[in-house]
Formats: C-alpha cells, structure tokens, sequence
C-alpha cells in the first residue's frame, strides 16, 4: 500500500482501541 | 449485527467490504449510501466508532472494521 510508517502505526493503534472498546462493551453486556 | 438499526448495519457492512489498507471514506460511504443523509451518517459512523465496530485509520474521515480480519 501507499501508507507511511507512520499512518501504518496509527491505524493499528487505532484498530486496538477499537478492539478495546469493543471488549468493554461486550463485558458490559454480560 | 445485533443492537444496530437497519442503518447502522448498512454503514458496518459498506466499512467491511472495503478492503484498502486505509479502510473507506465517508465519501465513499456517502456516496454509495444516498438515502442517508450526511449527519445521519457521521451520527452513525460515531456510534459505530464508540461500540469498537470500527476505527479510524489516516485520518477522522477514513473507516476500517475491526471484524475485517
């Protein structure tokens, strides 16, 4: 792809937190 | 997706389908979905966001779906 390093390491960064958020509301659903 | 209005589904599953490495646009999002509109849309891209469904990527108006991969 044409992504930078950096934006790369942004977008994982941002897909972890997503993934974070997303694990907390499932717990929350329990 | 369970918990999510008709809309919400729709946005998810446009997200999901892109499979570029800085995920879709809102608008691409805007522009394949023209009976939403735009407030509708980022209303739903927002909440989609909250609920870990999907991220943002090069910048705050790019989207990929955490169910992706």
């Amino acid at each position: 792809s044409g992504l930078t390093e950096e934006q790369k390491r942004k977008i994982e960064e941002n897909r972890k937190k997503a993934l974070a958020r997303r694990a907390e509301r499932l717990a929350a659903q329990q | 997706v369970s918990g999510l209005t008709a809309h919400q589904t729709q946005i998810l599953n446009l997200i999901k389908s892109s499979t570029s490495a800085e995920g879709i646009s809102l608008q691409d999002l805007q522009s394949q979905l023209r009976s939403i509109n735009l407030p509708t849309l980022k209303k739903a891209v927002e909440f989609l966001s909250s609920e870990g469904h999907i991220y943002s990527t090069i910048d705050d108006e790019h989207f990929k779906s955490t169910d992706a991969d």
